[in-house]
């Protein structure tokens, strides 16, 4: 399995399409603050399942459509989609018939979250099989989000135990 | 359960190990299980040893090698379990030059060992010159994001 | 106690205001007292609008952002009872250019202000240039730190 | 009251003698990660009566007293001075008498720490009400700790109230 592409629509301040390709070796993303390079990122946990508002910087689920800004209206909906290159087969049973799986997951106002594989409604922790298999998730060592590292250095023992666990 | 994890831990430690000595040219570290407040919450502690320094906990050390510490651990914990994807969001904003340098031949090793594809957000224009191509994330237009594509010599002024 | 406390908040509240659009380029913040759990434990809130965007806390803002807010609000309290110095350690670390050079044109506004002598500790060029004169820290010798002057040009090979 | 100069003797990394000059304007300070850059401004707030040794990052203040290298045996006491152009004699009573004043702290091991001020024993709490006067000292907003502002920007809101409290 490679992940070949992410697309953004309407997830935070992505109103317009954006569509980012994943290729091989070291890709860096640039920009000023607050121009959304951590949305992006935040893009890619959520729609590999992230359940956390928090984990969005947000305080529940549906604020992370894009809520408008001086010269556009407020989003009614957000879709991330993942675009993963299957063609080496080893995507687990349930997600293996195609050699392109796209992966979505949209979020409406007042109706919730859905995920759909390649066309068809999946369950959210079906999907969880999907990337705990190729070891990446939300929460994975996959995905360092910004601060992570220092919530590392700074956590009791304990709590840094939790943060990396999710991780193994 | 619990033999799993321990063998999920030996693995991590074991990598960490040589990660730190790695990133640290010298030196030692490793994690220890220690008992939590409360005997069923064990924590991990993580104590070092930087060349030609004392031994301390992470606590003790300077913000870079904070940093550069935390890094040999995150990746102590992928090289356990390599992705196809691995991203990276300011990693690298404490770090000196050199060690930013460090950072980057480290991602470049992995991409050679299980060719993982790296997303690494950064205002760093050292860890910008390792990169194989930049994306740029603007907002001309104000709380509108838009993603264009960038050559090294624009990124230092996208960075601005 | 509580009367002074109240106005220094005000002074504080005032300051930061302006520091924040100063800073931001527009927009608008301010501070609160909130309630914390224990009704005699008052905690502080800061909501903040940059501009073109939307009302939040400070938690709910970009990193850049976030620290260009806490910078706004250690300099409000400052300029409440200005210093003949001020220590700065690794301030600039998650700010974009743009946003770093707004930083040092404030620490210069201060000083035409208060007289105040700055000591900033950074890793960032940028800074760097702005500096009246740059001391360096090296350890040439493991373990053993030792100050040097330095020249600007010679700052790039320094922070490595 | 205007601050001439720091002189760092056997505190933490610098077991030679190290002498900064603190001039008008904005002076930066320079370095590869772990050299002791923050150490030096540890050393300032040390002088100035911090008594935390967590705010030193140590467990015990002997801890700040050189420990020892490779090359070097560690030290068996630490001292760093304040040098305080008073020539506007705006000092408090008590520190007014010189046109120059020098503030010391030693620590020797198992001695404990003390304070001096032009050679005469004072004790640390008229030292802070020279501080305080001048709205300096250890916890005061014009002394910013390497992470002192993610402190700011993550902390509970009571929390923060005390982070800057100290400053107020
Ligand atoms: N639902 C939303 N709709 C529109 N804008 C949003 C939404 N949620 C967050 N934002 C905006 O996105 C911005 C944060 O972007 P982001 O954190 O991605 O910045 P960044 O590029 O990572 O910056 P930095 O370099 O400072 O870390 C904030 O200014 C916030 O106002
Ligand atoms: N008592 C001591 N004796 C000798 N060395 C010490 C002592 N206490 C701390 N150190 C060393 O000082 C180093 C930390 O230095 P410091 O935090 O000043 O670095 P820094 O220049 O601020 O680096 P960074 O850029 O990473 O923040 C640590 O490596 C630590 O081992
Ligand atoms: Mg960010
Ligand atoms: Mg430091």
């Amino acid at each position: 399995m490679k992940f070949r592409a992410l697309k953004i629509r309407g997830f935070k301040g992505f109103c317009d399409p954006a569509d980012l390709p994943i290729r091989d070796g070291l890709s860096g993303i640039v920009g000023p603050n607050g121009c959304g390079k951590s949305n992006l990122v935040e893009a890619i946990g959520w729609v590999m399942g992230e359940n956390r508002p928090s984990a969005v910087r947000s305080d529940a689920m549906e604020d992370v459509i894009f809520s408008g800004s001086a010269t556009r209206p407020a989003g009614s909906s957000a879709e991330v989609q993942l675009i993963i290159d299957n063609s080496d087969r080893t995507a687990p049973p349930g997600f293996n018939d195609d050699t392109e799986l796209v992966i979505a997951r949209r979020i409406d106002r007042d109706l919730g979250s859905s995920f759909i594989a390649n066309g068809r409604d999946v369950r959210w922790r079906d999907l969880q099989l999907l990337f705990a298999d190729s070891a990446t998730g939300a929460r994975s060592s996959a995905l360092i989000s910004q601060g992570r590292t220092n919530d590392i250095i700074n956590s009791k023992p304990s709590a840094r135990k939790g943060i990396l666990e999710d991780a193994a | 359960g619990r033999e799993r994890m321990l063998t999920a831990f030996e693995t991590v430690n074991t990598n960490f190990k040589q990660l730190f000595s790695e990133l640290f040219n010298g030196g030692s570290a490793r994690l220890e299980l220690v008992e939590g407040d409360d005997p069923l919450d064990t924590g991990l502690e993580i104590l070092c040893h930087p060349p030609g320094k004392r031994f301390s906990t992470i606590s003790l050390l300077s913000g870079g090698e904070q940093t550069l510490t935390a890094v040999a651990l995150i990746f102590a914990f992928f090289m356990a379990n390599p992705a196809p994807i691995c991203v990276l969001d300011e990693v690298d904003a404490p770090l000196d030059d050199s060690n930013v340098m460090k950072f980057c031949s480290l991602m470049e090793k992995i991409v050679q060992r299980t060719g993982t594809r790296f997303l690494v957000i950064t205002h760093n224009p050292i860890t910008m010159s390792h990169m194989d191509r930049l994306y740029g994330v603007t907002m001309q237009e104000k709380g509108v994001s838009k993603m264009v594509s960038v050559d090294l010599t624009e990124a230092e002024k996208l960075a601005a």
